[in-house]
């Protein structure tokens, strides 16, 4: 059985559980769980983000929807249901459905000030108090760090996989680092490596650029873990969307796994 | 008295105490801070730089000290004392000396997998037990989030001022904007904020470029917070000088405050 300590969970009809990671904050974690499940859930599979981070929420500002009123219905919280073609530039697709969950819903603007055991306490209920129903996929984003937050999630639920998010930079590579580390020490297998924020086109000459000087690929290196794509640094103004760049190439290397 | 709940102090006999935050993660806080600290360094100050990320500690990398034995004297634990000159391209200044302290120095590569309690005691030794001796400034690099760190700092001393720090984008000024309704309900004053990652120099063509749509000036409308200075992405392969960017104009004018 996948989950640990509850009896009842609204996790119980999830096949399988991703974990997008890194221990480094800023890299880019909200913003590839996001492009993951939306092009997961474009083609046409059920999948659910759960963004796990209290301190930092991001799934609220990347899809548009602010402070929302979550339903209960039995005493379970009931995600957001989003149609994700109104997002995208390929208007020729059918509409998809995408269910969210994140700690912003419950808190706006506020931020969560707040002590471990309190923390502990919230992430148990974000696992295993959230009806997903029936899923494919449920993409859990995590917070930085390796902390309470990760290990109440190891404790609590069985994941499948994860993903380790990294920028070239040195600072981040010696953070994720750590963050390999522990996710082997807590038996958490991981798929591969994402480097994100790789490069820059320059909108103006077409030259690439590096702005962060190393590369994720040290961490192949070191760890043995595949460097499953590279994303490019993405015009902000595109939205979610990011339809220059259709990351279907990177997910689905994932989904075969 | 400045310090709360502690007979003796390292803190004693430090003049003025700075904090490097933001909420968001890799928004820049270690960069920032390291640079701001290097700068008052160079100008003659006495200087600390105490890195209390106990998840993701970035001094070792800074200033490539990897892993050091930290010295004990009386049962507290000395900093270590680097020379800066060396690495800065302006070789005519003076050798200035520069105190840090990390958690990097105690963990090496490992990771710190532990929960909030324990967080909170390592933070109370990194503020009480490190020696500093005489120091005009002391400058405190914050993790992200709103939690254990945070609050045990809060409690164990008192903040002469703190630096929010912010790139452009949307999804980090979302997340500074909780770090400064907690700094509000803590009552640790602000100085302002730094825009980091502002824009980027086009290494081929010279034009400049956002790479993260909004503005940090959005900061000040909501929040009256001064913008006190914009600082660009910056080469990674000059290292901690980054001298095409002498923030001296940054760090003057946060002295005068
Ligand atoms: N590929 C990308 N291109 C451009 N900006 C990005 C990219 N990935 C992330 N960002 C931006 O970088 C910042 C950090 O991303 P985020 O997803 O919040 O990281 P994390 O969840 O690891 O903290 C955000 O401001 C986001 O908008
Ligand atoms: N002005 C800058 N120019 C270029 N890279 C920067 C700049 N500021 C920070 N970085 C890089 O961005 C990443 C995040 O910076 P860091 O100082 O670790 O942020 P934080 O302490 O907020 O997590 C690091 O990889 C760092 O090298
Ligand atoms: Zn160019």
């Amino acid at each position: 059985k996948r989950f640990i300590g509850a009896d009842k969970s609204g996790l119980a009809d999830v096949k399988t559980i991703f974990a997008v990671a890194s221990c480094k904050g800023g890299v880019g974690k909200s913003t590839v769980a996001a492009l993951l499940a939306s092009q997961l859930a474009y083609q046409g599979h059920k999948v659910g983000l759960l963004d796990i981070d209290i301190f930092g929420p991001s799934v609220p500002t990347l899809f548009k929807l602010k402070y929302n009123a979550l339903a209960m219905q039995k005493n379970m919280i009931m995600p957001l249901e989003v149609s994700l073609a109104a997002n995208s530039a390929e208007k020729n697709l059918v509409k998809q459905k995408l269910k969210l969950m994140s700690f912003g819903f419950l808190l706006g603007d506020a931020p969560a000030v707040m002590r471990g055991p309190m923390v502990s306490n919230y992430v148990q209920q974000g696992i295993h108090r959230v009806d997903w129903g029936l899923l494919e996929y449920l993409i859990i984003d995590l917070p930085p760090g390796t902390g309470d937050t990760l290990l109440s999630l190891g404790q609590s639920v069985q994941l499948d996989a994860a993903l380790m998010i990294s920028t070239p930079a040195e600072l981040s590579l010696v953070d994720v680092s750590r963050g390999i580390i522990a996710f082997e020490k807590l038996k958490i297998p991981m798929l591969g490596i994402v480097e994100n924020m790789a490069f820059f086109t320059c909108c103006n000459c077409g030259k690439d650029q590096q702005l962060f000087g190393k590369s994720a690929a040290l961490l192949k290196e070191r760890f043995g873990l595949d460097l499953l794509c590279r994303l490019p640094f993405l015009d902000p103004s595109k939205g979610l969307s990011f339809s220059p760049f259709h990351p279907s190439a990177f997910s689905k290397s994932l989904v075969e796994n």
